[in-house]
């Protein structure tokens, strides 16, 4: 799948 | 970082510190909903688990042990320290036709069939519609204390600051999630008649009164 969404988001 | 983001949080943050300060000061959770109140736990349990795995930043692993500790706070405050002031007559919103719906989305709709990428994904969909059992509390009861809707609005508004934030990080990041970011609409579309009755009469130093 797409390059591993960083999950930054709070 | 952006603008958008940092007051979404800041408006997150500034909504819990109202909740908690209401129900400290007022000792009583009198119009609150406990049912939200465990939807909010459940949201911020399920999506910080990588607190200690993945550390973004310090201000990221902060706030996230903040969510996360009041969030269980306010329920310890609700439903033990101050249980005689819940209104449980009111506050009657199937929170199972919520989980249900989410957890099968959340199994079906994600970025990577992984436990954290799917329990991420939960929580996404779950914060999207945690805040019906109390808007549907409020409108039971036809009207809420002035704190509770500043409680409320800020609530709202992080999500919709978010929304600014996502079309920000498209343009200049070239980034998106299509999951948060859908979700993160259907959130705000939820508040939005709660936003036209708070700033048509809470603004207005009226008392917040749905319509009979």
């Amino acid at each position: 799948n797409e390059k591993k969404l960083k999950k930054d988001e709070l | 970082m952006n603008v958008f983001r940092l007051a979404g949080d800041l408006s997150h943050l500034l909504a819990i510190i109202i909740l908690l300060l209401k129900i400290w000061k007022t000792r009583s959770c009198a119009g609150i909903s406990g049912r939200s109140q465990i939807l909010f736990a459940l949201v911020y349990t399920t999506r910080y688990l990588d607190l200690f795995t993945n550390f973004i930043s310090l201000y990221n692993s902060v706030m996230k042990v903040f969510f996360i500790s009041t969030s269980c706070a306010t329920i310890y405050l609700m439903y033990v320290k101050f249980k005689a002031t819940y209104d449980h007559n009111h506050d009657t919103f199937r929170i199972g036709f919520l989980l249900i719906p989410v957890t099968i989305l959340g199994l079906l709709i994600n970025h990577d069939f992984t436990p954290l990428e799917v329990l991420w994904t939960f929580s996404i969909y779950l914060e999207s519609v945690a805040i019906l059992p109390q808007l549907f509390m409020v409108s039971k009861t036809g009207d809420a204390e002035t704190i509770t809707s500043h409680y409320l609005f800020c609530l709202g508004l992080y999500r919709a600051l978010y929304i600014f934030n996502w079309i920000y990080r498209y343009y200049f990041e070239g980034f998106y999630d299509l999951i948060a970011i859908v979700a993160g609409v259907v959130q705000t579309v939820l508040y939005c008649d709660f936003f036209y009755l708070y700033v048509t009469r809470v603004i207005k130093g009226k008392a917040l009164k749905l319509p009979a």
